[in-house]
């Protein structure tokens, strides 16, 4: 239950002012939102409780904010008195920015929704969408249950490994009930029928799952006290939906029951911190690898830090990932005709008649010249 | 046969100013 011990809010609650039967000043006598989700549940006597509504309009939401985002498996709301004649239940991804429906209950799915009742032989459509059900019945005790599940929305068939459509459907980050309607009243706009009325309820479960994309197979507090998932397989963020910095090799992917698709450090032979993802280097891989590794250090350069930068050549003896891998030409500033050596074995080029790794010894029959242009001469 | 190194002493740059390396 991801509602469980969270706050809710209403926007309307008995109490202010206080009346006889009601008074949010006392404990005895308050009927709070908080309520709905304590850990009393339908054991508990004490029930929420909306103001006296005299008129229309006679709405009243109820809103919880899960911390996170949940993957929703169901929703229930259990009434103390006679369950509404219509109720709107609302998600919301974005922690409450913006919302969307998820289903509606009513007797009057045409006037209070502008929708048709839900067809008893399934789904229209191909994929989710909000439906109107039945309104709850009122049961023998006086009260009632709203109860949703997400496949009720849901085509059958739909896998939430391989389906994004299904994946988007059950997550939520917040979940709104709208109670639009109360029982017995009928047609709310015909101003005679309304009586003061309040709506009530006990118990408000969202049943679902943190959701970890499949990276993680926990969640925690964190230090500001937020839900978060415990982040495996390179991944990282509230809902480990993206790749930590230096796993970049390729692109994130949520993981399956089949595969884990972890994300995978770039390779930089321990010469680079930072790596970025180039998907057209990915594609020419055949979807292999596509990171490209920043700033080398230790004078190497290169996609993966693999080879050494100019001015620099590979010492054979050092590992590639050696941070000495990488020695520096240090040609001769006059015997070698230029500063950048041959990569692989560090051999400068040379004036005519000048030897040497670094070009700084004349070649045999030749001698040493005044001239720093031609450093070698022949021999006479 | 092993040749002394260049020695930088005994060229003359009176010439090649601009071409002079720092010590």
């Amino acid at each position: 239950n991801a509602a469980l011990g969270r706050e809710v809010l209403a926007s309307s609650t008995c109490g202010r002012p206080a009346t006889r039967a009601c008074d949010a000043s006392d404990p005895r006598r308050a009927h709070p939102a908080a309520l709905l989700t304590s850990a009393g549940g339908p054991a508990s006597p004490l029930c929420w409780r909306s103001d006296l509504l005299p008129r229309a309009p006679l709405n009243v939401t109820l809103t919880v904010s899960l911390g996170k985002a949940f993957e929703l498996v169901f929703v229930s709301l259990r009434f103390c008195s006679a369950p509404p004649a219509s109720v709107a239940l609302l998600k919301s991804q974005d922690h409450g920015r913006s919302w969307t429906p998820l289903a509606f209950f009513s007797s009057y799915c045409g006037l209070d929704y502008g929708r048709l009742p839900a067809p008893v032989d399934g789904l229209a459509g191909p994929g989710p969408e909000a439906l109107c059900f039945p309104a709850p019945q009122a049961q023998p005790d006086g009260g009632g249950l709203l109860a949703f599940s997400v496949q009720d929305g849901s085509p059958p068939g739909l896998d939430l490994d391989s389906s994004p459509v299904l994946q988007d459907w059950v997550t939520a980050t917040d979940i709104r009930i709208v109670l639009t309607r109360p029982a017995m009243l009928g047609d709310t706009r015909d101003a005679e029928a309304m009586v003061p009325y309040s709506y009530s309820a006990m118990e408000l479960q969202v049943g679902g799952r943190c959701k970890c994309n499949g990276h993680a197979s926990r969640c925690l507090l964190d230090t500001q006290g937020q839900l978060i998932c415990d982040c495996r397989h390179g991944t990282e963020g509230p809902d480990c939906g993206r790749c930590k910095p230096f796993y970049c090799d390729r692109p994130w992917q949520r993981a399956t029951a089949r595969e884990a698709h972890t994300c995978l450090a770039c390779s930089c032979n321990s010469h680079a911190r930072r790596c970025r993802f180039n998907m057209e280097l990915y594609r020419l891989s055949g979807r292999r690898s596509g990171g490209v590794c920043l700033n080398c250090r230790h004078n190497t350069a290169g996609r993966h830090c693999h080879y050494c930068r100019e001015g620099f050549y590979r010492d054979p003896g050092r590992a590639l990932s050696d941070r000495h891998a990488c020695r520096a030409c240090d040609c001769h500033p006059v015997g070698a005709a230029g500063k950048t050596c041959n990569q692989t074995t560090g051999q400068c080029p040379c004036k005519d008649g000048v030897t040497g790794l670094t070009c700084n010894r004349c070649a045999s029959g030749f001698q040493q010249s005044r001239s720093p242009v031609a450093p070698c001469v022949k021999t006479p | 046969e092993v040749m002394p190194t260049l020695d930088m002493a005994l060229f003359d740059w009176t010439d090649y100013e601009d071409l002079k390396p720092e010590v």
